[in-house]
């Protein structure tokens, strides 16, 4: 796939690895890029930091492409690390958002999955890890994280798509996006993982019924940044608890960074629903990304104005 | 290895009125390879539920029959996959 990095196309891994360079070339008093780790076959995982240097200012960690076909996702991630640099003096909340908060975006979370999306398989979602005593392929990265972790059988088994993998954080990419978030949990106030598709924002639980201590103000938060994102293009989104909006699902980043005691965890399901399902074609990129950056930072601006 | 295609592979989309439906369902995800798109798993297949999944272009037939025979509502998503696949890069390079 010959070109150059566009925010209007989808990139692969190559062109995104050049995109991360750029940002910090270009923008060095505001964007730095940190490998967090690397994955199964040795892709590095980045990490870019968006802000000043202030280490112990709140922060909101955001994750695109868990899921390899889920294309729409790193699309966005890389929109909103443009967004964030080129309006940041320009535009009023961007600019009071990025004095006073810190953005952790990580473009790609399964790199080795995404690749193989590009190169061999368009419908591929899990990483490429090997699995002992089976011939199956790949984790499903979002049910390999330790919160009830083992609570459903139907994860259990290496040729399923949603194989939660041999141990809670058995996999390479999981442990070095927990142990980031550990070593940074002082200033995290909002961990935001991006999925497609369906359009629906969700927060916890996915493992339980239980409701969430705050899921009154999480429902807030959700309902309102439904209806920020409605505003650009009329694009209709639901809302609500992972378990009682899709279904009950065990092992999830979300659940597990707001059992780490982040109080306020979204799940965003990009367009569409169903009419492309993860084929959504570029030309369907920037009004997706636009309509999404109204919620994200919606909710920065509540979080700015209601955490202490 | 060269990389996979979906020529003539379809997606569908079935609303499911009961759980007798949700169970045919279930059991046609024994027989068959469906990829389900919506949701991630057929474990999670309920009644009043929408299910999507993508068949192959040898097993449509069948599972059209199946679905057919027991009167469910579906409509077909994608009709060839590969096209699609193809077509979601209509953005030309700058």
């Amino acid at each position: 796939v010959p070109g150059r990095h566009s925010y209007r196309k989808y990139n692969n891994w190559e062109r995104i690895v050049a995109w991360t360079e750029k940002m910090v070339n270009k923008h060095p008093e505001m964007v730095s890029r940190i490998q967090i780790g690397s994955t199964v076959e040795d892709n590095p995982l980045y990490v870019l930091k968006i802000g000043k240097e202030n280490e112990r200012r709140k922060a909101i960690f955001m994750d695109c492409g868990i899921h390899a076909r889920e294309w729409v996702s790193p699309a966005f991630c890389q929109w909103f690390v443009y967004q964030a640099t080129k309006t940041y003096g320009r535009n009023k909340i961007m600019t009071k958002l990025l004095d006073r908060m810190n953005f952790y975006v990580l473009p790609v979370f399964n790199v080795d999955g995404y690749i193989w999306s590009w190169t061999q398989n368009r419908m591929w979602r899990k990483n490429r890890s090997k699995n002992r005593n089976s011939n199956c392929i790949g984790t499903d990265l979002n049910r390999n994280f330790n919160a009830s972790w083992d609570s459903f059988p139907d994860t259990n088994n290496p040729c399923w798509e949603t194989y939660r993998g041999p141990a809670p954080e058995s996999e390479k990419e999981t442990k070095a996006v927990t142990d980031f978030i550990r070593s940074h949990l002082k200033s995290i106030k909002v961990y935001i993982t991006f999925h497609s598709y369906s359009q629906m924002l969700l927060f916890p639980y996915g493992y339980t019924s239980k409701l969430p201590p705050n899921h009154e103000d999480l429902a807030k938060m959700a309902k309102i940044g439904t209806e920020a994102l409605s505003t650009r293009y009329e694009t209709r989104y639901i809302y609500g608890s992972i378990q009682s909006t899709i279904y009950p699902t065990s092992g999830s980043s979300l659940d597990w960074a707001y059992d780490l005691g982040i109080e306020h965890t979204f799940a965003f399901e990009l367009r569409d629903k169903g009419k492309f399902g993860f084929l959504l074609p570029e030309s369907r990129i920037k009004s997706t990304c636009k309509e999404t950056m109204l919620a994200v930072k919606f909710i920065a601006k509540y979080i700015l104005r209601h955490t202490s | 290895i060269t990389p996979a295609r979906f020529d003539r592979e379809k997606v569908f989309r079935v609303k499911l009125q009961d759980e007798k439906q949700a169970n045919i369902i279930k059991d046609l995800a024994k027989t068959n390879e469906l990829d389900f798109w919506y949701p991630d798993d057929p474990h999670h297949i309920t009644a009043n539920m929408t299910v999507d999944f993508r068949v192959s272009e040898k097993e449509t037939q069948s599972i059209q029959s199946a679905l057919d025979q027991n009167e469910m509502h579906y409509e077909i998503l994608i009709h060839d996959l590969q096209e699609e696949v193809e077509k979601q890069f209509d953005v030309k390079e700058d």
